[in-house]
């Protein structure tokens, strides 16, 4: 599961 | 952000950039795959959408951009400007055979059942097996410039250090993406033979010739 629902990787 | 994130990330734009250069100081794309570079660009163009909906970080952004515009600005030279010297014949790998069941599987398995996570997800799957084309033009033609054995060195290494940073951020955020480390488990194996090879014959400053 994503933090905070955002997608922080390239 | 850990240092595993920030070499892989380094060593993803290196191969970036190590192409982008050696197809302009050339000009030539010899024994270089379109098809993979046309895959490389759908996926940062379906996996960057969200550049329009979210902002992370200065860092984020600016490196989303920076690989956007040498993904096609790459496909743009081997297409159009140094079309003359790209090697089409060896370039056969029929990429409709990839991207179809790929884009079957995103929608099957994803963790949400919206369209920018379906694209993400899409764009996942499909980086693990984008650089299936170059692999399979560079076994046609039997060898690989020392430049493009580099170019692939660093783009295999970038995946293999995002394993260790999942590892990292499991062990300390307990964070975790199944999907991303499952398909960047898939993409890391498929560079395994090319690193043997890259190691036994490059790194000692021979050519890079198949049969092994």
């Amino acid at each position: 599961p994503q933090p905070e629902g955002k997608k922080d990787e390239l | 952000m850990n240092i595993f994130r920030l070499t892989g990330d380094l060593s993803h734009l290196a191969a970036i950039i190590i192409l982008l250069l050696k197809i302009w100081k050339t000009r030539s794309c010899a024994g270089i795959s379109g098809k993979s570079q046309i895959l490389f660009a759908l996926v940062f163009t379906t996996r960057y959408l969200d550049l329009l909906t979210s902002f992370i970080s200065l860092y984020n952004t600016s490196m989303k951009f920076i690989y956007i515009g040498c993904a096609y600005a790459t496909v743009y030279m081997i297409y159009a400007k140094f079309k003359a010297t790209y090697d089409g014949n060896h370039d056969t790998f029929r990429v409709e055979f990839l991207v179809v069941p790929i884009g079957g599987l995103a929608f099957l398995v994803n963790h949400d059942f919206s369209p920018l996570e379906i694209l993400w997800t899409f764009s996942i799957y499909l980086e693990s097996v984008a650089i299936l084309p170059q692999l399979f033009m560079i076994s046609k033609t039997g060898e690989a410039e020392t430049i493009t054995t580099h170019y692939l060195f660093f783009l295999g290494l970038y995946r293999a250090l995002y394993l260790m940073n999942w590892i990292w951020r499991f062990y300390f955020e307990g964070f975790f993406d199944m999907i991303a480390i499952v398909a960047g488990v898939v993409q890391t194996i498929l560079y395994c033979d090319f690193f043997y090879l890259y190691v036994t014959k490059v790194l000692k400053g021979k050519k890079l010739s198949l049969p092994a």
